[in-house]
């Protein structure tokens, strides 16, 4: 995978953290003290599809809305996650009690062309 | 989309930065929050001590419950929220969670207690988990152990069938009652500091809700 940076255009893993204090979650979310919401973003020209990514599916779907939208669009494959893990949460919930759970396939740590 | 362009699956021009930034905010929220079956941010009314949840999450650590390795698997703590004694009683009450009694099957539950003892030797115990019965009125005992409590420190009871059968029961609370025979006073040593508050870990797995498939 190739984590963005510069102008590049190609597909790459844009990092994004979402900080907890600043949007005030802080007080429920004892741990970890953010999220690292990465997405993948850019181009995937002809000579880079084929990089095997994990929702084929969902590439059927949005190949299907790109041609819906744009007849002529030489694109044949798309930027998705190739590598997830889990986000490991300690939380409390609504009755205080705390709460140690992951939930999978949260995180991307790579990004590729389908 | 790259700066400039459009998107070519959904038409729609590229965001300003601080659109594009609050939208994904948005996205993480959503998604945290769905994941969690949540479905808003609890809003936390009796946070607890960070002692008793550094302590409480060390014993953990030292039973080796890393439970959450695998997906559904949660971990639960309740420390204790409240408590009444007696010259020779204690009840103590743990609540927990409604949304858990209807979403996850409690794997195994053990309760944590810190002992004092007030002299060497041994010291008997009998421990009740009472439950209410069914008008509400009155607590009757789920089930009694009788313990003989030796030196002071950290000891553990299961407690797995009698949170089970709360959750079976609609209840939320749990009450321990620890009776000991001669009158030492209270036999835990929660009072002196959060960090020995009693406390239960439950292991639970989340019920994957029943899936309908379209043929």
């Amino acid at each position: 995978g190739i984590d963005c940076s510069g102008d590049s255009r190609m597909c790459c893993r844009k990092e994004f953290f979402v900080d907890f204090k600043e949007i005030g979650w802080e007080d429920w979310i004892i741990q970890p003290e953010g999220y690292h919401m990465n997405y993948c973003t850019g181009l995937c020209p002809l000579h880079m599809a084929g990089i095997p990514g994990l929702a084929a599916s969902f590439h059927t779907a949005v190949l299907s809305l790109i041609k819906a939208n744009n007849a002529d669009a030489a694109v044949d494959s798309c930027c998705v996650p190739t590598q997830r893990r889990p986000l490991s949460l300690l939380y409390y919930d609504r009755d205080s009690n705390i709460i140690k759970t992951d939930i999978p396939d949260m995180i991307v740590d790579a990004c590729g062309c389908t | 989309a790259p700066k400039g362009l459009w998107c070519p699956a959904c038409g729609l021009a590229a965001l300003a930065p601080t659109t594009q930034r609050d939208v994904l905010i948005a996205l993480a929220k959503q998604s945290i929050l769905s994941k969690l079956r949540l479905p808003d941010r609890p809003n936390i009314t009796q946070p607890t001590s960070r002692g008793a949840l550094l302590t409480a999450l060390r014993r953990m650590e030292a039973q080796r419950m890393d439970t959450a390795v695998s997906p559904g698997l949660l971990t639960l703590l309740s420390v204790l929220c409240t408590g009444s004694s007696t010259s020779r009683s204690v009840r103590l009450h743990f609540r927990f969670t409604w949304e858990l009694a209807g979403s996850a099957d409690i794997l195994q539950a053990t309760l944590y207690l810190f002992w004092t003892v007030p002299s060497p030797g041994s010291h008997p115990v009998t421990v009740r988990l009472l439950q209410p019965d069914p008008e509400g009125l009155n607590m009757t005992v789920a089930s009694e152990t009788q313990l003989d409590v030796q030196r002071a420190g950290w000891a553990t009871l299961d407690v797995g069938q009698a949170v089970r059968s709360l959750f079976s029961r609609g209840s939320q609370r749990l009450t321990v009652e620890l009776e000991v025979a001669e009158d030492w006073g209270s036999p835990l040593l929660a009072g002196r500091s959060d960090s020995y508050w009693p406390f239960v870990a439950a292991q639970a797995r989340a019920r994957t809700p029943h899936r309908v498939q379209r043929r």
